[in-house]
Formats: C-alpha cells, structure tokens, sequence
C-alpha cells in the first residue's frame, strides 16, 4: 500500500492551480482515451533522444491545446505520471 | 484526467469538454522537432507511428462537448486527417448509452526496429462505470457535508492530501496484491481530490505498469473509471488475475451498470480467459453485451453489464 512519504516526492506540483481548482460544473466524466506508439519498444529508438526528453513547458504546451493543466507529476525510471486538472 | 509519457509511447486520458485530438498537430511537431523522429510519410503529409488508438465511451452529455468531440463520426474524420491506415469500431448496442467507440491504426511493422527489436506485451484492462451507489460516491466527496474529512495542516497542499486519504479510506492502493508493502516492487502514488469533489489518481508499480483511477461523484452523472496496464497474472505469481481486480473495484463503487474492455496481444492470457467466462462470477450483475474481436496484433474483450434489480 502507498505511504505517507508519496505525498512530499513529487517531482513537479502546481500548489496555485491545486488551491484554486474547483470542479463545481463538472459534469461529464467519460474520458477520452488516446494511445499513441512511436516505437513498439523504448529499444527500437534510433535517435538519442525519447519522449521523456521532451520539458515540462513542452507538456504544458500540448496540454493547454486539450484545455488541462499539469496539477503534479511523477517520475519513474520507466515513466512519467502526469496527474492533470479537469 | 493523466498523462503517461514512456521513452517510446504515451497515453492521455481526458474527461470533462478537454478536446483531446487537437494535440495532435503539436504533438507530431514537437516531436518532429525536438526528438527528430520523422513520422510523416511522404503522400499526402500524414503520420504513421507504430500505432494509434483512440477510444471513448458514448458521452452522458455530447451536445456539450466541443467542436468534433459531439460527435464519433467527426473525431473519426478528425483522426484521419492524421492517419491513414486507421479502422473505426462501434462496440456494443448503438444506442444513445450502451456503447463504446474505438479507432485503431494498422500496426506499422516497417517502423525503424533498432539493433534489438522488442515488442511490448502489452494488455490494457479498462472499467467504466455508471450510477455509482450514493454512499461510495460520498467517500469522494470533500465539501463541508462530505463523509470525507481531514486534517489539513496550514501551508499543505490540501488536494493531495485529501486525494492520499481518500486513496486510503477506500483501499483503492490495495487492488493489487503486490503493492503491499511487503511486496519486492516499488509502488508510487499521485492523487488529488478536487473541491467540491472529484477525485483523480495515478498509481505506478514495478517502475512501468500503471493504474489510474478518476472518479465524478456527482448525483444524477456519476461516474468512476479505472485502466491498468498491469500484466497481473504474471506480476502476481498466479496469485491473481483481472476478475479479482475487478471484483475489488466493483466493491469500492457499486454501479448500476459499467462495461469493461481488455486489449492484449495474447489469446492465451489467463485474464482474458477468465475474463470469458466471467458472468457467473458478478451474481449481482445481468450481461447486456458480451463481444470479442480479432484485431490486427491484439484481441479485443467487451462487456457490458447492468445491476439486478
């Protein structure tokens, strides 16, 4: 089970947009679910650089485009976990 | 709403009006750019990644939604402007609320394989559940009324703090056998409650596999969902499968209806097999669909149930 120690090791938190969030008109929560391969296996890269290369203001960017933000995020030695608004 | 960002995928799951699809275009730049992958085939200036999926339940609200998000024919259009190789699927009874929707890109085996070609066993088990039981919405609940209630030091960050309680109030970190404590697999947590409710979580175990949970407990639209990339069986020992998983979330929500999708690339897959017979397993639940398709590299599972009355 998770501990305590996981709330204080994030590797990125938004505290303005955690204090400020307010979910009172949501209404709809079906998602939408997109999965996109590049490779079909972080050994099959060619180039030096992979996804996880690509800057938190990247992130933002592309996000901003899909109307979320980035409230925190986690870094794994295999993945990043983003956790958005919305 | 998550984002998972692998070396070499990534998967984005959005709810509310959040229009998903118009990242795409950056998305390819950005990587065009600043990774220099080159996924832009010559004819007619589309991408061809190794696969795409884009999926999505029918919307409790699609006049609402923006611009080509109201409606699957258009998100289909949408996609194909990127993709050129994509196939759309309507899985389940076409009506205004029991179905799912699927577009899928053919594999692209010509894709660079790199020295050591690998690829993924992927298996993706996903669960969508509606009219969730008013008390288990409650416990995701944090306005002055809600059941939910914590001591929030000055200065913290109160939504994940709240978010980890609520994550331990309704054992939802303890799906999985081996993220136990005890268990030799690491186990990272991300939750977050929202004011005046909502709740949204990212659990990752092993480093790799992850479970994200995201929950609208909202009387009259709600709603909870749960997608692993968990390969269970083996990640357990045989210990257990994806019915147990199910049978724990379904015990923390108790909806009225939900439907559950399983993606993997292995017919064998003890989950799915288990997965096949499962309707002697949910003595509350009567089947409403039950479908399986052979999809290019992978084999699809659909069901769809409703609670007795």
């Amino acid at each position: 089970t998770v501990t305590i120690k996981e709330l204080t090791n994030h590797n990125y938190i938004d505290h303005e947009l955690s204090a400020t969030l307010d979910s009172t008109d949501a209404f709809e929560g079906p998602e939408k679910l997109l999965e996109i391969w590049f490779f079909p296996h972080k050994k099959s890269i060619t180039t030096e650089k992979t996804l996880r290369n690509i800057g938190m203001d990247r992130w933002i960017e592309i996000l901003k485009l899909v109307k979320c933000e980035v409230l925190s995020m986690k870094k794994t030695k295999e993945l990043d976990a983003f956790l958005l608004s919305e | 709403s998550s984002l998972f960002v692998f070396d070499h995928k990534l998967t984005m799951k959005t709810c509310g009006t959040t229009t998903t699809l118009f990242c795409l275009e950056k998305l390819f730049q950005i990587v065009e750019q600043e990774l220099s992958w080159a996924f832009r085939t010559t004819q007619g200036g589309k991408y061809k990644p190794f696969k795409v999926f884009y999926s999505r339940r029918c919307f409790l609200f699609p006049c609402k939604q923006a611009a080509i998000h109201q409606n699957w024919a258009d998100e289909v259009d949408y996609l194909n402007k990127f993709f050129d190789n994509g196939k759309s699927y309507s899985v389940g009874r076409n009506d205004k609320s029991n179905h799912w929707n699927l577009y899928v890109t053919e594999t692209d085996r010509s894709t660079p394989k790199g020295k050591e070609y690998i690829e993924d066993d992927d298996e993706t088990f996903e669960v969508l559940m509606t009219e969730l039981d008013p008390e288990c919405a409650s416990k995701f609940v944090c306005g002055p009324e809600a059941s939910t209630t914590a001591l929030v030091e000055p200065n913290e960050d109160k939504g994940h703090n709240l978010g980890y309680q609520m994550t331990k109030n309704t054992r939802l970190d303890e799906i999985y056998v081996n993220s136990a404590q005890d268990s030799d697999l690491s186990f990272h947590h991300d939750a977050f409650a929202f004011t005046p409710c909502g709740y949204s979580s990212n659990m990752i175990l092993a480093e790799k596999y992850y479970y994200t949970l995201h929950v609208t407990p909202e009387k009259g639209w709600s709603y909870a969902s749960f997608e692993s990339n968990i390969p269970v069986f083996d990640i357990s020992q045989g210990k257990q499968d994806n019915l147990d998983v199910l049978l724990h979330i379904l015990n923390v929500f108790q909806p009225r209806e939900f439907s559950m999708t399983f993606f993997t690339k292995n017919y064998q897959n003890q989950s799915f097999q288990k997965l096949l017979s499962i309707n002697e397993s949910l003595p509350d639940y009567i089947k409403l669909d039950k479908i399986v398709y052979d999809l290019d590299d992978y084999h699809l599972f659909y069901m769809k149930l409703q609670k007795k009355i």
